[in-house]
């Protein structure tokens, strides 16, 4: 049961990893974009 | 870790209360033995990968920590790089500030429905999809793309005509017909002139941002001096209708226009008629050509009414 609740666990933020890996390359893309806007 | 008492134990428990009543049955007990060391291997085995879940775990944890740092990071920085554009937009344009204050609440909006900085300051992101997330990203960037080019090319579209209206004096309403409907919304009296000025604003606003303003003339008071504001960027609710009322309400409407934007969408529809028109023409002449009958009934009509007038 402690494996398996570490598993859980484990793909849960696993998911979050990506979620905030996704966030954080669309953020960077519009930064970029502002800069543009400015340069 | 004392396993094998425990091992023992869920071992008892699957035994058969047959094999109680006869122990002489050694084989089975040889299966028991074996079946422990396998469990007590698998069970170290466990053991042994919940220890490295736990280091992954870690891992993983330590990296999302990174993440989110980063992220709040470049938020700072996008939202410090976003305000400092938005003065620079201010600063150049100072006159537009009125026509952009819908488009910064638009998105301010967009902002608050992003959820960035609550989702980011705490590192929860579970209650927003990497989708929907997507989506209003590559909606927020169109905004900030077009904005721009959306405020200036209004600007540079905004023309003024003027257009003088014959009106009886006794009548104060101020009112021009000219195919389209307005809503007023402002009267004030001016300095050069004793008759009020009336404001109208067309009623597809604001998707429309024609506006009106109507004064008696000061030098002749029979006239309505209408200025005009702005291109329609839609078609007059009686422009092409064909009702008798349209038409004598449209009178004065022709002259405004002419003047204004909308007339000259109306020269292009009436060109287009006018080609349409040609062309039908055309294909119906030479589709009676090509047919010999007709050809021939039309040479036998001609040469017998000449043949008819040569008698006579």
């Amino acid at each position: 049961s402690t494996t398996s609740a570490l598993v859980d666990e484990l793909k849960r933020v696993n998911a979050e990893n990506k979620k905030l890996t996704e966030m954080l390359t669309l953020m960077c893309d519009n930064y970029n974009v502002l800069r543009k806007q400015l340069m | 870790m004392d396993c094998s008492s425990f091992l023992d134990i869920s071992l008892d428990l699957n035994t058969n209360p047959f094999d109680r009543n006869f122990p002489d049955k050694l084989p089975k007990k040889e299966v028991k033995v074996s079946t422990s060391a396998d469990l007590e291997r698998k069970w170290l085995v466990k053991d042994e990968s919940a220890s490295e879940l736990r280091e992954e775990l870690n891992r993983v944890n330590s990296e999302n920590k990174k993440l989110t740092e980063m992220l709040a990071t470049v938020c700072e920085k996008y939202y410090a790089l976003h305000s400092h554009l938005e003065k620079l937009q201010s600063r150049q344009s100072p006159e537009m500030d009125q026509t952009e204050q819908p488009t910064k609440k638009r998105k301010q909006d967009t902002d608050e429905l992003l959820g960035f900085p609550i989702g980011l300051g705490s590192g929860k992101t579970e209650n927003s999809s990497s989708n929907e997330d997507h989506h209003q990203h590559e909606q927020k960037n169109q905004l900030l793309s077009c904005k721009r080019p959306v405020v200036t090319d209004s600007f540079n579209k905004a023309k003024i005509s003027t257009v003088y209206v014959p009106a009886d004096s006794s009548d104060t309403s101020l009112t021009v017909k000219d195919g389209y409907q307005w809503r007023k919304y402002g009267q004030k009296v001016t300095r050069d002139n004793p008759s009020p000025r009336a404001y109208f604003r067309c009623s597809f606003a604001p998707s429309c941002p024609v506006k009106k303003k109507v004064q008696r003339s000061a030098e002749d008071p029979s006239l309505l001096v209408a200025t005009y504001e702005g291109t329609h960027n839609h078609l007059g609710p009686n422009a092409f209708e064909g009702d008798a009322t349209s038409q004598v309400g449209s009178s004065t409407v022709t002259l405004d226009l002419v003047n204004g934007g909308g007339g000259h969408r109306l020269a292009l529809e009436k060109n287009e008629r006018g080609t349409m028109q040609d062309v039908l023409v055309q294909q119906m002449a030479s589709s009676l050509t090509k047919d010999s009958k007709f050809t021939a009934a039309l040479a036998a009509a001609i040469s017998g009414r000449l043949l008819e007038q040569s008698r006579t």
